[in-house]
């Protein structure tokens, strides 16, 4: 997270980091689900197979030290339809809900965040010298309508349907390299919901560059039906 | 039947000071309606109606001539007929406040004798409101609303005031209300409530100052005209083709050396960004293309390279001459206020909840309790009001912060919503918090999240559907029975008028929605009613974290 603060622990409690299996970490991502976490298609590129990977919860340090950390493998991986940047990960076992894991809510099908709504992204990725290096950071910035997100001097045409931009125009504050897969959310009636997906962006934290996030409400009935299905 | 109020505007949360006012006990807020369009001594302009206490009050004043004050639970009704700045075919009944004829001369007040004798005047017709000196036709003229001059050469001329039904922009069409729905293409347009055949973020109900109705052409966004969804599948967007107004556009009183706010009036000659870079002249495409031109934004006092704030941006700013530095805000000066209080906010180790009244409220809430946006303290639209960074420097009203600048019981703010002027954030009170501000340690308890608690005795959101037993108001005092009429009476709310709403025994319930949740009668004489203090059920499922996230907010 570029720009943005160091969060209080354990106040996203439903933020995974996504780890090889040697423990390094490279992704976030987010459990909607005791057994399933929700990440990006991209961050799972490096191997196909479950075992190269594996999830850690309850934790707010990528040192992950804490004793609340939860340790979990991984039983599948499902890539989203498509070739959307959205992915479903299985854990080999149910993490264990307590208030420093909490899975988030889902929104509804097809909802679209109303523009200039504030939400949230989390993530342990590059800081680009913003500090809280190596502790969960995050930021808070509105969504921009994929109208004028495609404008010319934004992304141009860039932004497809299931996707979804947000960030300030100014830029200094944005989502970067090490927290894709992770949340965007945005509160509504006394919770958060997961929105957003961690996905692409030109640099991180440039003016008139939003970081753009795999719209979730577009992929509801997938993850519903594959939780179900698996 | 609900059609009383149609040719009203209602603006919740509102109250008006008016002397010429008058008190009356009514069952309904229809009753009210029909109060003020019976008052003949004077001409009724509006009503206040407090629904819990049944309480009607018809004025003579409006928005447009008197301060509107905040007041809990009480709803404005004002004549829309009063509000209109435009005229329905030849302007008889224009009610509005232009006051120049069509060449600019100063309109005479009606009741002046000077410099011309009137055939017209207020004491004889006294239904054709001929106020202060503003455009009336009292006499059915087909050239629309005139008035006599104060040029002794001209006794009287024709206003020119614009048509309410002609379809035409000023500036950008940002205040487009117009029934224009097919695009410069011939593309029809998309209703903005719908998701079919585009999803789009543009929902009406949470931007309600954009105006989104219907299919119309609008420009929420800061474009250079009004535009659309389309129903066809295959294009997103388009333009709407709406002539331009060839009445005067809306007048401002410019700031030539500091800006107000986001500095959108601003018009001085500061030609250099923050950073000390030279501003692009705006008539030009080089070094960087774009359609800030001055034609695309007619009103927005785009000239030479000076800078300025043309589509909602936080600040004055303009395109560099700097190949690598595309725009960059400008360091104009802030008017009477040399801290910035819209500088980004610096992220602040806070909990996000109140102590006592919330004066020192510091958190970054920016939602009111039923979930409309907050309009940013230093904006005067949807809501004009005098609680400005300025007037309160120690309240510190950043952005659109919640805040409590005036003693309120709870922070609050104005809404982004056109007829709700403020609301109570979604906040609650502090409980228990240890000394010296540490967050308090949590176990590891499993906790396993259940979908709702509905049968719990808490509230979600407003607590419209809490069904619990709490049955005493915040000061303690005992509930009275929804069905008894002693000591209060009242027949607004009873289990017969609305049997879905639980009024059960004398249970806190909250039927007509109020934002801040449950309430009841009073078994006490001196209070009619009075909220109850019902805990939320946050933090017993999915999206509601037992620590309260931060939520920092910017760079």
């Amino acid at each position: 997270i570029v720009g943005g603060c160091v969060s209080k622990a354990h106040s996203w409690p439903w933020q995974i980091s996504l780890r090889t299996s040697s423990g390094i970490h490279f992704c976030g991502g987010t459990l909607v689900h005791p057994q399933w976490v929700v990440t990006a298609a991209h961050c799972l590129e490096r191997s196909k197979r479950p075992s190269a990977y594996k999830v850690l919860l309850g934790v707010h340090t990528e040192r992950a030290n804490e004793a609340s950390k939860q340790d979990r493998n991984l039983e599948k991986l499902i890539l989203g339809p498509n070739g959307a940047d959205i992915a479903l990960l299985k854990l080999q076992t149910p993490a264990i809900m307590n208030d420093k894991v909490l899975p988030v809510c889902l929104p509804e099908k097809d909802f679209v965040v109303p523009s200039g709504t504030e939400c949230y992204v989390t993530g342990w990725g590059e800081t680009q010298g913003t500090g809280g290096e190596g502790i969960l950071k995050e930021t808070g910035f509105p969504v921009i309508e994929n109208k004028i997100c495609n404008r010319p001097s934004y992304l141009n045409g860039r932004v497809k349907d299931h996707e979804m931009c947000a960030g300030n125009i100014e830029g200094g504050t944005d989502s970067c390299q090490g927290d894709s897969g992770g949340p965007l959310v945005c509160h509504s009636q006394n919770r958060y919901i997961l929105q957003g997906v961690t996905s692409w962006g030109l640099g991180c934290a440039n003016a008139m560059k939003p970081g753009v996030y795999a719209r979730v409400s577009k992929f509801v009935d997938w993850i519903d039906t594959t939780i179900k299905a698996n | 039947s609900g059609n009383e109020t149609d040719s009203y505007t209602k603006t919740e949360g509102a109250w008006i000071l008016s002397l010429q006012k008058t008190q009356y006990s009514v069952n309904t807020v229809a009753e009210c309606a029909a109060k003020c369009d019976a008052e003949t001594i004077w001409t009724c302009r509006s009503f206040l109606y407090i629904e819990k206490d049944q309480d009607c009050w018809t004025a003579a004043a409006n928005s447009k001539t008197e301060m509107i004050l905040r007041r809990s639970s009480a709803a404005l009704y004002e004549k829309k007929v009063y509000l209109q700045e435009c005229v329905n075919g030849i302007g008889t009944d224009y009610r509005g406040t232009k006051s120049k004829s069509k060449t600019g001369k100063i309109c005479q007040r009606w009741d002046a004798k000077y410099p011309h004798r009137p055939n017209f005047t207020p004491s004889e017709h006294p239904r054709a409101d001929l106020e202060s000196n503003f455009c009336r036709n009292p006499d059915a003229d087909s050239g629309g609303p005139w008035c006599y001059t104060t040029d002794s050469n001209t006794r009287w001329e024709n206003c020119d005031v614009p048509s309410c039904t002609e379809e035409c922009i000023h500036c950008s069409g940002e205040n487009y209300r117009g029934k224009i729905s097919t695009t410069e293409n011939a593309y029809t347009c998309q209703r903005w409530d719908s998701q079919k055949p585009h999803n789009h973020g543009y929902n009406p109900s949470a931007l309600p100052e954009k105006y989104l109705e219907e299919n119309y052409c609008r420009n929420p966004d800061g474009d250079p005209k009004p535009w659309c969804f389309t129903t066809s599948p295959s294009k997103r967007w388009d333009f709407c083709s709406i002539p331009r107004c060839t009445s005067e556009p809306p007048t401002i009183v410019p700031e030539l050396s500091c800006a107000t706010g986001e500095g959108e009036l601003y018009r001085g000659t500061i030609s250099v960004t923050e950073s000390g870079k030279q501003c692009q002249s705006w008539s030009v495409q080089t070094p960087w293309k774009h359609n800030r031109s001055p034609d695309n934004y007619p009103c927005k006092g785009l000239d030479s390279n000076y800078c300025r704030n043309p589509d909602n941006e936080r600040m004055p700013w303009c395109y560099t001459t700097n190949t690598e530095t595309r725009w960059e805000y400008c360091k104009v000066p802030s008017c009477g206020d040399a801290a910035g209080p819209d500088e980004p906010v610096i992220p602040v180790e806070e909990e996000d909840c109140y102590e006592g009244d919330g004066t020192s409220y510091r958190g970054v809430t920016t939602e009111s309790i039923s979930g409309k946006r907050c309009q940013r303290w230093s904006a005067m639209t949807p809501h004009s009001h005098k609680k400005t960074p300025q007037a309160f420097p120690q309240a510190d009203l950043r952005r659109n912060l919640c805040r409590n600048p005036d003693g309120d019981r709870a922070p609050w703010c104005y809404t982004t919503d056109p007829s709700v002027r403020w609301e109570y954030c979604n906040l609650e009170k502090c409980v228990n918090k240890p000394s010296g501000g540490a967050t308090p340690t949590q176990s590891s308890n499993p906790l396993v999240p259940t979908p709702d608690s509905a049968q719990k005795d808490c509230k979600t959101g407003k607590g419209d559907t809490y069904r619990g037993v709490t049955s005493i108001t915040v000061l303690g005092v005992t509930c009275q029975a929804w069905r008894a009429q002693s000591p209060q009476q009242h027949n607004s709310f009873t289990p017969q008028t609305h049997p879905t709403k639980g009024l059960e025994g004398n249970s806190c319930r909250n039927p007509d929605g109020d934002v801040n949740g449950p309430w009841c009668y009073t078994t006490d004489r001196n209070k009619k009613w009075d909220y109850c203090q019902i805990p939320d059920c946050a933090g017993m499922s999915c999206g509601t974290p037992v620590t309260k996230p931060k939520r920092c907010f910017g760079r």
